[in-house]
């Protein structure tokens, strides 16, 4: 699975997501990415989120709309993100990734499991990761 | 404010061999969409460039390179939202297009609809004109070889599908 998500210079925010879901999976199974709020989400009262990881646990926690809510009670990206990926894993034990945008520019890349290519663009500057802590 | 644009590549196990080839994907992914705001566009714009940028990299699971279904094939989903509206565009279960992003667009923007899937998505892809691709186009031999090591004969698709990523 690949995503995006950006805000540009007046606070539109926007997100992307795209798969080729997972391996041997089922004819017809579909998984988080196509359906708003589990796939990805954006307002511009609030902010952006693309996601990635176990599908059908994605699914049940609705994960991007999930993390907006906790960024319009006031909580960072950062702490948004990481409440929504422990919150899926303590609930569904699913595992996954996020990047998360709001409407100020703010950026994040959490990830429950082991690693997540990210990269990010912002103030002209690339920054980019991989495992935990980068 | 200055625009800001974060991509993914997906949060599955990258074998440390493809861990540069997803580092520099992400990183060219970035780049591409950052360029479209140097260029003007909006944030929509912006995303759906660096999706396709990575669509089109073997190294992800989408587009070109995508993980292949229980039968060797390829089914694809993709989602695009504008924060400005809510309007929104998806597809899911499509096969022969090399850019399900961009049919994602094309539902949020010609149709009323959110997601059109499977054989609709395929009419909707040739009424505008999205070019067709053949399936092989879009399975690379990494994908292959995965499919075919992880298919225990007899197993079950959907419990070998358990713990896996998408």
């Amino acid at each position: 699975t690949v995503g995006a998500v950006a805000v540009d210079s007046e606070g539109n925010v926007a997100c992307a997501t795209s798969t080729g879901g997972i391996l041997n999976k089922m004819e017809g199974r579909v998984g988080d990415t196509p359906c708003i709020g589990s796939g990805g989400y954006a307002d511009n009262s609030v902010g952006a989120v693309s996601t990635t990881g176990h599908g059908e646990a994605i699914l049940k926690v609705v994960l991007a709309r999930h993390i907006l809510y906790h960024m319009e009670q006031g909580r960072s990206v950062e702490e948004a993100s990481d409440l929504g990926l422990s919150h899926m894993k303590s609930r569904v034990v699913g595992l996954g990734g996020v990047v998360t945008v709001d409407t100020k520019g703010e950026w994040s890349a959490r990830f429950s499991s082991n690693q997540m290519a990210w990269a990010a663009a912002c103030d002209q500057t690339l920054h980019w990761g991989l495992y935990r802590g980068e | 404010m200055r625009p800001v644009l974060v991509v993914h590549g997906g949060a599955g196990h990258i074998p440390s061999e493809r861990a540069q080839g997803s580092m520099g994907g992400v990183c060219a992914a970035v780049k591409a969409g950052y360029h479209v705001f140097t260029a003007g566009g909006s944030s929509v714009d912006a995303v759906v460039e660096a999706v396709i940028n990575m669509e089109d990299n073997p190294h992800f699971n989408a587009g070109r390179g995508s993980v292949l279904t229980a039968g060797g094939q390829v089914e694809m989903d993709a989602l695009v939202m504008d924060g400005r509206d809510l309007s929104s565009g998806a597809v899911s279960a499509v096969s022969n297009i090399a850019n399900p992003v961009k049919l994602a667009r094309l539902v949020m923007e010609k149709t009323s609809h959110v997601c059109l899937t499977a054989g609709g998505a395929a009419a909707f892809a040739r009424q505008m004109g999205v070019q067709e691709v053949p399936t092989e186009s879009l399975i690379t031999e990494y994908s292959r070889a995965r499919w075919r090591k992880n298919q225990a004969p007899g197993a079950n698709p959907v419990e070998c599908q358990m713990g896996k990523m998408g």
